[in-house]
């Protein structure tokens, strides 16, 4: 683990009671090497590296702590505050129906998370209406009708060959047939690459200017989480992110680069396949796990 | 790469950015550096071009590996792929890239709905069995996914079928209990069926960080993989996770998937592959 690399770090160099130039330089390669180990984006650990060696510098090793636990305190410390240092529900003021959107690369948890948060938000007490967007994927209209059905939640039912745009327009006007006052649009995974598509998402926020848009993504991702945040915030000017599949063994160092370079906050994380799985997104775990 | 006129510490600093950003990792990182100081010193890589190739090479070598032996269908037993992976990786649409191909080389192919757990799966699996003319063999959802496969194979023995491809539930490789059901799944074709299933191919998202590894080495561990497929290549992750994977368990990447349609894949190539991550 880091903690051990770094207690092996300071045990070369004796009796430091200060955090010095040198001692600290094998300290940051040890960070820089679990952080990319946790697959936190290359440029996104430079950043951070030269961030913490800046705070290091000097600092007074504390009585109770050996200058790796110093140097851990001062990361750790850190890398909470990056990740959002409060606690970011769903920004849900203005008038109703409210809407979410949901949006991000192929298979990132975008559909079974539009039910996770219909559940979450019905147990606030509000009145979720689930909008399958998602024209392209066989099944996808018939995966979120049948989520629906299975939390008792109102889905819409979409006509295929309408614009998913107009699709959603059309939910909206119909939320007050079910008594909904808030509105989660599931669209299609897409690249954000891929012009046509990111264009589709930028008519749907046009038409409905929703509440919220939320990115979803794998947990897993490699390097390229900083690319593909950056382009769909660019265009979306995302409101949050929602990290899936966190209950695995990744380390999630995408959630430190993808808040890097939104901005953005991360709201919620997927913990599993049930609809149960939603969680509050807590900094500091994350920040532990990345560590290693 | 292009246009430095020499060797020097800001070269390998890019070089070192190009594998990282890739997703090759630390380890494979530092050693393709390390071969490459190497050659630096012994003045054999004088040249940034030279250094270049000498890195592609290495890369190449790494992927260089030969396909795993195993047993062949006999006469009129169908040969037998079972897919496997975490969640959301594109293993459904792969089946439906690979018993496309199948057809287009003339051969009878049926799919089975081993994913029996998540919301319209089979589903799914029977558009795209629509689309691709290939028969699905499916119970309800929920059903036992060993049944589900136990029938296939009968279907398939009964009608003399050429290919039979499986698709499971995805699932999360730390998780001991899913991972058992996939051994029971593996159990039940093998009592079926001596010699099946003759491959076991885990689907990877090229997108996915060191974490493959991990899938990659319990997939394995549990099932025995025959092979790797790598997906979403079309979008600008670079798949660099599959040269650690290679190098240290020696499973072959069999295909790429280069899109959602059912003819986006394309068999693997270490040469197009490398020259890929190079740009
Ligand atoms: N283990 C785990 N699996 C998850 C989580 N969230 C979603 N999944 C699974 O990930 C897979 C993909 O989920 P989907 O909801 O279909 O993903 P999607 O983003 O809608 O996919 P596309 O519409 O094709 O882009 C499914 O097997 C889900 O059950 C999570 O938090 N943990
Ligand atoms: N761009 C791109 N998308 C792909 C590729 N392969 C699959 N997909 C998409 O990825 C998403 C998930 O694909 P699935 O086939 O449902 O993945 P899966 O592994 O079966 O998912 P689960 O069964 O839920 O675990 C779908 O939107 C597919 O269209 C590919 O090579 N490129
Ligand atoms: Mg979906
Ligand atoms: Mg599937």
């Amino acid at each position: 683990s880091l903690s051990d690399k770094l207690a092996r770090t300071f045990k070369k160099l004796r009796g430091q009671g200060k955090l010095s130039e040198n001692n600290i330089q094998e300290a940051l390669k040890e960070v820089r090497i679990a952080l990319l180990e946790a697959d936190v984006n290359y440029k996104v650990v430079k950043q951070f590296v030269e961030d913490i060696r800046q705070k290091a510098m000097g600092k007074e090793v504390l009585e109770s702590l050996t200058p790796g636990q110093q140097v851990i305190k001062i990361v750790y410390g850190e890398l909470t505050r990056l990740m959002g240092e409060t606690r970011q529900e769903l920004a849900l003021t203005g008038r109703t129906p409210f809407t979410l959107m949901l949006a991000g690369l192929q298979g990132s948890g975008k559909t079974t998370t539009a039910g996770k948060l219909a559940l979450h938000l019905r147990k606030l007490g509000r009145h979720p209406y689930l909008v399958p967007a998602d024209i392209y994927r066989p099944a996808a209209i018939d995966q979120l009708q049948k989520l629906g059905s299975q939390l008792g939640v109102p889905v819409y039912g979409t006509d295929r060959k309408l614009r998913p745009e107009d699709i959603c327009v059309d939910a909206l006007s119909k939320a007050g047939t079910v008594g909904a006052d808030i509105l989660i649009m599931d669209t299609a995974g897409r690249l954000h690459i891929d012009d046509a598509l990111m264009a589709e998402l930028v008519r749907i926020k046009e038409k409905i200017l929703p509440t919220e848009i939320l990115l979803v993504a794998d947990a897993m991702t490699g390097q390229d989480a900083v690319n593909v945040a950056k382009h769909f915030n660019e265009l979306l000017d995302l409101t949050g992110i929602i990290l899936t599949k966190m209950e695995g063994d990744a380390r999630g160092g995408a959630a430190l680069s993808i808040k890097a370079v939104t901005g953005k906050p991360i709201k919620f994380i997927g913990v599993g396949e049930k609809l149960e799985a939603l969680e509050p997104f807590f900094p500091e775990r994350t920040a532990s796990r990345i560590l290693g | 790469l292009y246009g430095k006129k020499q060797i020097d510490e800001k070269l390998l600093e890019q070089i070192e950015e190009i594998l990282f950003t890739s997703d090759l990792g630390v380890a494979a990182t530092r050693e393709l550096i390390e071969t490459v100081q190497a050659g630096v010193a012994r003045k054999e890589l004088d040249q940034p071009e030279k250094l270049r190739k000498a890195l592609k090479e290495q890369i190449r070598q790494f992927l260089d590996v030969v396909d795993i032996p195993h047993s062949m269908p006999g006469p009129g037993e169908p040969y037998v792929i079972m897919v496997i992976g975490v969640n959301g990786v594109g293993k459904t649409t792969t089946i439906a890239k690979l018993g496309y191909q199948a057809r287009e080389q003339g051969k009878t192919v049926i799919f089975v709905a081993g994913d029996t757990f998540r919301a319209a799966a089979i589903e799914q699996l029977q558009v795209w069995g629509d689309r691709v003319g290939v028969e699905v063999i499916k119970q309800k959802q929920g059903s036992d996914p060993s049944a589900v496969v136990f029938d296939g194979l009968s279907s398939a023995l009964a009608k003399r079928i050429d290919v039979v491809l499986i698709d499971t539930a995805g699932r999360l490789h730390t998780k001991s209990n899913l991972m058992e059901e996939l051994e029971k799944i593996n159990r039940v074709i093998k009592r079926k069926l001596p010699g099946a299933p003759h491959e076991v191919w885990l689907v990877l998202d090229a997108t996915t960080g060191q974490n493959a590894v991990s899938q990659a080495e319990i997939f394995h561990k549990a099932l025995g993989l025959t092979g790797i497929i790598l997906t979403k290549l079309d979008g600008t992750a670079k798949g660099g996770i599959v040269v650690g994977i290679c190098r240290q368990m020696k499973i072959p990447i069999k295909f790429i998937g280069i899109g959602e349609k059912m003819d986006d894949l394309r068999p693997f190539n270490a040469p197009d592959f490398v020259d890929a991550i190079f740009g």
